[in-house]
C-alpha cells in the first residue's frame, strides 16, 4: 500500500484527510506564521457541518461571530490579507443582517484554499519538515 | 456557555477527519 505521507504529495485534499498530515502542515504553517489559514479552512467546513446538523440558531450566529472576528475583522490578519474586499463585505452584511447561511464562508474558503495550493501546500513539500518525515 | 474560543476549536475539530 502506499505510505501515507506519499498520498499527502498527490493534492491538497490528500494532505488535509490525514490527521497526521493535518499534523505536519500545521507545523510548517505555524514556523512561516500562517497556522490561521488552516485553522480557517477547517472552521469553515465546521461551520457548514453545524449547519447542516440539527442546530440552535444561537450557536449558529455565535459561531459566525466568532470566525469573523478572529479570522477577518483585522485587515492585517494573514486570513483576511488573502481574502477578497467583496468577499469580506458579503459576509459582513450576512452577519449585520443577520443572514446566517451554511454557505456564507465558501467563498473566503475557496480564496484561502486558492492561496495554499498556490503557494504554502507547494513549498510544504519542498519543506525540511516534510522531507525528514518522509 | 462556551467562550467564542472554545466554540471556534470546537468547530475547528468537528472538520477534521478522524483517526483512521
Amino acid at each position: 500500500p502506499t505510505p501515507p505521507y506519499l498520498k499527502w504529495a498527490e493534492s491538497l485534499h490528500s494532505l488535509l484527510d490525514d490527521q497526521d498530515g493535518i499534523h505536519l502542515f500545521r507545523k510548517f504553517l505555524k514556523q512561516e506564521d500562517c497556522a490561521d489559514m488552516l485553522d480557517f479552512w477547517f472552521a469553515c467546513s465546521g461551520f457548514r457541518k453545524l449547519d447542516a446538523s440539527e442546530g440552535n440558531e444561537e450557536k449558529k450566529v455565535k459561531l459566525a461571530k466568532a470566525i469573523y472576528k478572529k479570522y477577518i475583522q483585522d485587515n492585517n490578519g494573514i486570513v483576511s490579507r488573502q481574502i477578497k474586499p467583496a468577499t469580506k463585505s458579503f459576509i459582513r452584511d450576512c452577519l449585520m443582517r443577520l443572514h446566517i447561511d451554511p454557505a456564507m464562508f465558501d467563498q473566503a474558503q475557496t480564496e484561502i484554499q486558492s492561496r495554499m495550493e498556490e503557494n504554502t501546500y507547494p513549498l510544504f513539500l519542498k519543506s525540511d519538515i516534510y522531507l525528514e518525515y518522509t | 456557555i462556551d467562550s467564542e474560543d472554545d466554540l471556534l476549536q470546537e468547530c475547528i475539530s468537528s472538520a477534521m477527519p478522524k483517526k483512521k
